[in-house]
């Protein structure tokens, strides 16, 4: 958990 | 998405204007190192290799692209371009960057969230971003008259920085497991690496001087 969190910033 | 964390895009998103503008305008990369703009297009390939992966939102999709393309335009331009490579100050942008890649690189092998070759790729853009601009800076210091708008461009990738640290603690208090450490240590960092330049940038504007660097 988190991890597609993670990757929504630039 | 907040108001800080737009912001800070649109700092990053203003920077790359001001330094393709300069670049496009007055036909000269005067100031500009190279060797920061090559770090840069080796740190958003690393991390935007998601663009074939995930799909998050066409503002994400978008601003992924314009970063990639952008930037290797201006290393097109100060490469290969009839007029602007003559301008290139090739003998004072002399930082060997081999010391930061293989570093950070090495980091990301050991410190990730999951070791695959997407998450070390994806772990070393972030270390790699954090000391990207330090060859910048050098030439900066090496550079007697540096223009406004080469200051400009740094001051604006800086705020950037900063405006990401904001974001992150208004996420870290907003989203209940918004946690990511390996992120914010590099972009505490990152953002610790341009302070001495903020100073520098923000006294030269008080005094209404011309910007220079201490060596």
């Amino acid at each position: 958990p988190g991890q597609e969190l993670v990757k929504d910033e630039l | 998405m907040n108001i800080f964390r737009l912001a800070g895009d649109m700092m990053h998103l203003f920077s790359i204007i001001v330094l393709l503008l300069k670049i496009n305008a007055t036909r000269s990369c005067r100031g500009v190192s190279l060797k920061t703009q090559e770090l840069y297009a080796i740190v958003f390939v690393c991390r935007y290799l998601d663009l074939f992966t995930s799909f998050i939102s066409l503002y994400n999709t978008t601003m992924k692209l314009i970063f990639l393309l952008s930037t290797f335009t201006i290393i097109y331009w100060m490469r290969f371009h009839k007029v602007i490579r003559v301008t290139y100050d090739r003998e004072q942008d002399t930082f060997r960057y081999q010391f930061l890649i293989l570093p950070c690189f090495l980091l990301a092998l050991v410190l990730n969230n999951e070791f695959s070759a997407m998450e070390v790729l994806w772990t070393f853009s972030i270390y790699l971003e954090a000391v990207a601009i330090l060859p910048q800076l050098v030439l900066l210091q090496r550079t007697n008259n540096i223009d406004n708008l080469t200051g400009n461009y740094v001051f604006l990738l800086g705020s950037y920085r900063a405006l990401y640290i904001l974001n992150w603690i208004y996420r870290f208090m907003t989203e209940p497991n918004y946690r990511q450490y390996l992120v914010w240590i590099s972009g505490i960092v990152q953002t610790i690496v341009y302070i001495d330049f903020f100073y520098y940038y923000i006294r030269s504007w008080r005094n209404n001087e011309k910007l220079s660097l201490p060596a």
